[in-house]
């Protein structure tokens, strides 16, 4: 079946290590 | 607030809402900061096939509500309305659905620091999330949405007008004018962009019919103007007449002339699997025209109501305007069957703001059956 993909622009904003822990 | 297209409210975005499905489970991934469209198809396919029980298996699975707003997505279960996982929306980088399941890929942490070589790249760990249900494409769409809605926020907090961000890159291209019509900011949204794979029998064609986009167009590339009845693109549901085919198979279809874009879809014939990268696009263009008075040159020459020549950097142009379409509509009023001398009236009559509908005119032609699709 067909995938789709929506990627979120935030994430290149986002600061490296950044994250949910 | 601009309106993001969507399926929910932008205001109700802001505040929260919430979706039924069921869970099935998580998987942790390791991957790189931002992987190329075809790593995270992969990566979102790896993830639902470790947690989906294998055909035959029962599937152990949770009532779960999921919870979309600009800030957060959380998962709380659907009795005691109690959160299992809360993301922050900036920690997740994308979200996939196929057929009926839902695939939320969240970043963790940094897995491993960088390391002093030059090549060396940043990993993440991934905290990937599967849920089923029947509304799995609406879900991802309103996620998509939240994410648009949380980008332009940002935006404007960072004193970017969302609105400019095309316009502003598109200077170099076009002169110091502006672009009224939506095209640059369309085709940058990356929420626009789609990765679509069609699985297809061996020798079978895509089932596509494809025209050009035309000349003056922000993106020439091949369009998808019909789609085969029960053929693989259509059995997909994830092409529509308008769509914008920019790559198959990782391979860049922009700027390449018609013939060698049918050309490399013809290619794949022989293949089950085939990816296609698109641009959704409505199959019908609105240009927008600022022209402050009637005595200014509009920018373009029309015959039979198509639009055969187009001058470079002028208002029609920059308004949208592209060589090959049919005028569809002007300012709200249906020209399709209107003889070209009235046509030519209203345009020459028209000022101020100039609304034109149009479609490529061999779509046109195929839509009304004046030709016979030719399908790859």
């Amino acid at each position: 079946s067909a995938l789709t993909i929506t990627v979120n622009p935030m994430e290149k904003h986002e600061e490296p290590g950044h994250g949910e822990e | 607030l601009q309106e993001v297209p969507g399926p929910c409210d932008h205001e109700d975005l802001l505040d929260g809402v919430i979706f039924g499905a069921k869970y099935l489970g998580s998987t942790q991934l390791v991957s790189e900061r931002n992987p190329p469209p075809s790593t995270r198809m992969a990566q979102a396919r790896e993830a639902m096939d470790r947690v989906k029980a294998p055909e035959g298996e029962t599937q152990p699975m949770t009532e779960v509500d999921l919870f979309v707003s600009t800030k957060r997505v959380k998962v709380l279960t659907a009795d005691s309305q109690e959160a299992m996982m809360d993301h922050a929306l900036q920690t997740i980088s994308y979200i996939a659905d196929i057929g009926n399941v839902l695939v939320l890929m969240a970043r963790r942490r940094l897995a491993r620091r960088p390391a002093p070589q030059a090549h060396s790249r940043q990993l993440y760990r991934m905290i990937c999330h599967v849920f089923h249900s029947e509304d799995a494409q609406l879900i991802a769409q309103a996620i998509g949405q939240a994410f648009s809605v949380a980008y332009r926020q940002f935006l404007r907090e960072s004193g970017i007008d969302p609105s400019q961000v095309g316009a502003q890159q598109s200077l170099g291209a076009t002169g110091p004018g502006h672009l009224h019509n939506g095209d640059l900011d369309h085709f940058s949204n990356s929420e626009n962009c789609r990765e679509v794979c069609i699985e297809k029998r061996r020798g079978e064609g895509l089932g596509v019919a494809l025209v050009e986009s035309g000349w003056g167009s922000l993106l020439p590339t091949a369009v998808i103007a019909n789609l085969l009845h029960g053929g693989p693109a259509e059995r997909s549901g994830a092409l529509s007449i308008g769509d914008r085919l920019t790559a198959i198979n990782g391979t860049s279809l922009v700027g390449l002339p018609l013939a060698a874009c049918q050309a490399a879809v013809r290619e794949v014939k022989s293949q089950t699997l085939v990816t296609l990268s698109i641009i959704h696009c409505p199959p019908v263009t609105t240009a927008i025209i600022r022209r402050p008075h009637a005595r200014e040159q509009l920018g373009f020459c029309v015959e039979d109501g198509i639009i055969c020549s187009l001058l470079r950097g002028g208002i029609a142009e920059r308004g949208g305007v592209r060589v090959g379409h049919r005028i569809i509509e002007i300012n709200g009023h249906s020209v399709v069957a209107t003889p070209h001398a009235r046509i030519i009236e209203l345009l020459t009559e028209a000022h101020v703001e100039v609304h034109i509908k149009t479609m490529p005119a061999a779509t046109y032609r195929l839509l009304t059956g004046q030709e016979q699709p030719v399908y790859l």
